[in-house]
């Protein structure tokens, strides 16, 4: 993994193909698990950084709107990140020494595949919707938390399509069967673009979570580490009040199974490129994204409830 | 592979309440065709769409009959496009490093 081009996107068989390459070359800290299946039927991995067992995890997931290609290609560069740091870098060793580190690289495989092969700014899942000649739901909304709420579209031919029912689509019910037959995940980290904010739930809900004050301050310190490497500027808050009310939200959900570090990050850029990010943009967002996850997986560290 | 040629990326700068709901109604409208890439939701922020180009005239009209501000993010989708793949394409062909 030495030579993988870090500063390029990817096809999906090129990233499963730098999993396999990171695992053989990391036998002793890197697994990859398979958690279910896409629609189409292509697995879902997810890579388990571990130093040691039985021990509480942090979970990260890129890539869940397959169109977001910086974060998938963030997701790979953070792989290599982790072990490249683990037994150099105290603090992340001390991290690690801790807490397992998930990471789903590719969220929503169908739909990247699809990005690449027929549509580029394909958003989400490939499965169809009966009645409707509208492909697709968005895995955003289709969580069991205020499902089917203002924020989400009843409309299959909608990018916020929320789905038939909560889990109806296997992308997100292979994670909420992870995450609930682990039973000790602290930290949950969904990673989207473009935007540059970083917040935490809810989104279906103004009310505030219980632990905002935590939250927000943490929030706060993270924008601040992650721009102090380009200066790179981040909104923070709750989603309802930061970007828009959004119902069936990923961290909501994680939110109210008790994972409190529940956060969701929008990288790169505020407008200019959009989803088409240039290549060479890659491994800054990625290095100082890196940064505001460290300062949240230090705090999940620190303070493990 | 679908063709995004004439495609444009709309940012647009709601000024108030009645202008988001404006937004609100014309991105239901399934007839354009639109790609919400930002939803209209509150006036501090901006709406991104990309839109088609047998949409744009329609899309256009809307906006300045209602007075709302509105510049192009992106002129033309497809050379993006190109452009990325073109860049993909090109490293696959670099010797890997030693």
């Amino acid at each position: 993994t030495d030579n993988f081009d870090y500063a390029q996107y990817h096809t999906l068989d090129e990233i499963n193909a730098f999993m396999d390459m990171l695992v053989a070359e990391n036998p002793n800290l890197v697994t990859k698990l398979r958690i279910g299946s896409s629609y189409e039927q292509r697995p879902l991995y997810v890579l388990k950084f571990s130093s040691g067992p039985n021990r509480p995890g942090f979970w990260i997931d890129t890539g869940i709107h397959s169109r977001e290609w910086v974060t998938q290609a963030a997701g790979i560069w953070f792989a290599k990140k982790i072990v490249i740091d683990y037994g150099r870098n105290q603090a992340f060793t001390a991290i690690l020494n801790k807490m397992d580190i998930l990471l789903e690289i590719v969220t929503n495989p169908d739909g990247y595949h699809y990005t690449h092969t027929t549509n580029r700014m394909w958003r989400k899942t490939r499965k169809p919707n009966p009645g409707s000649s509208c492909v697709g739901v968005d895995p955003n909304r289709n969580w069991d938390a205020g499902f089917g709420g203002p924020g989400a579209s009843s409309n299959p031919c909608m990018e916020t399509y929320r789905g038939p029912s909560a889990h109806s689509e296997s992308e997100v019910k292979s994670i909420v069967d992870y995450v609930k037959s682990h039973g000790n995940i602290k930290g949950f980290i969904s990673i989207h673009s473009y935007s540059q904010m970083l917040m935490y739930p809810y989104g279906y809900t103004k009310t505030p979570v219980p632990n905002q004050p935590e939250l927000h301050d943490l929030a706060r310190r993270a924008i601040a580490n992650l721009a102090s490497l380009y200066g790179t500027k981040y909104t923070y808050g709750s989603i309802i009040t930061t970007i828009y009310q959004a119902s069936g939200g990923t961290i909501d959900w994680t939110y109210d199974q008790g994972i409190k570090y529940s956060y969701t990050f929008e990288l790169r850029d505020t407008g200019r490129y959009g989803f088409l990010l240039p290549a060479n943009q890659i491994i800054p967002t990625a290095q100082e994204t890196w940064l505001g996850l460290m300062t949240i997986m230090q705090h999940t560290k620190d303070n493990l409830y | 592979l679908k063709a995004f040629e004439g495609d444009k990326v709309l940012r647009i700068l709601a000024k108030n309440e009645d202008q988001i709901s404006l937004l609100q109604d014309l991105t239901e409208m399934d007839q354009l065709q639109l790609d919400i890439w930002k939803e209209p939701t509150h006036p501090t922020l901006p709406v991104d769409i990309h839109v088609p180009f047998e949409s744009l005239q329609s899309v256009k009209a809307f906006l300045e009959a209602n007075e709302i501000e509105h510049y192009i993010m992106i002129n033309d989708l497809q050379a993006l496009i190109d452009e990325e793949r073109h860049e993909m394409q090109s490293t696959r062909f670099i010797e890997p490093r030693n």
